[in-house]
């Protein structure tokens, strides 16, 4: 939520996008 | 574990840059497989005005061969809740609605989900690994599942039930680091040395 603070809302969001590159990467459909 | 409102802090949004990029430099360089980096950074809790250590900030880089399951795979209940976790996570970021579909999303590990719940988690002086670490001014470093599952400390357990061999809790400047990996490794000073310098800020660092 909003409450959320900074240094966490910026670790989580790297997190995920790592996370979706990782998932890309892996994937049979990535080029 | 329980939540902190702890405010004093000195990590602000251009340091936590650098401190990012000194997680990622001690695990992606390392000559161990470290599955994670955490920095358990040390403030005051405004209530009670005692110290304690609370998520700075956090590196995952995962675990090289990845097992399709592991030994204590998530059911598929805990698994789809994950996976809704996770959604609602990414729709909070980025602010766009959470699709209701999850075919697409891939597994959400049992150290992925460790690393998620780290965030939540704070560590009054002398308990924990983390607290422990900092209170006692001493490096711990807990190899070996039995080693994890035989301590006292609650996030010893926990990180064994999600697969962890090795988790070591190093004292820095102002917060403690934390490594961990699903394989073994055994103490060695040359990761506690790298981590005094890339993480000792009073002393030579530019934080």
């Amino acid at each position: 939520n909003k409450d959320l603070p900074l240094s966490r809302k910026k670790s989580l969001k790297r997190f995920l996008e790592k996370r979706k590159e990782r998932q890309v990467s892996v994937s049979p459909y990535a080029s | 574990p329980t939540s902190s409102s702890a405010s004093t802090s000195i990590v602000n949004d251009f340091n936590q840059d650098t401190l990012q990029q000194r997680l990622q430099g001690l695990i992606d360089t390392a000559r161990e497989s470290w599955t994670y980096a955490i920095f358990w950074q040390s403030s005051i809790d405004d209530y009670s005005g005692h110290s304690v250590l609370g998520w700075g900030d956090g590196y995952y880089k995962g675990e090289v061969n990845k097992p399709k399951t592991t030994q204590s795979a998530a059911s598929l209940a805990e698994q789809q809740y994950r996976k809704r976790v996770l959604r609602e996570l990414n729709s909070m970021i980025s602010g766009t609605p959470a699709p209701e579909n999850d075919a697409v999303d891939e597994e959400v590990t049992d150290t992925e989900w460790f690393f998620l719940i780290s965030m939540t988690q704070s560590f009054a002086n002398g308990n924990g690994l983390p607290g422990q670490a900092a209170f006692n001014n001493q490096p711990v470093w807990l190899a070996g599942s039995d080693r994890l599952l035989a301590s006292h400390c609650e996030r010893a357990r926990q990180g064994q039930g999600f697969g962890l061999q090795t988790i070591v809790c190093i004292p820095s400047a102002d917060g403690v680091i934390e490594l961990g990996s699903t394989e073994l490794i055994l103490q060695n000073s040359d990761v506690m040395k790298k981590v005094r310098v890339s993480f000792d800020f009073n002393n030579g660092g530019d934080m």
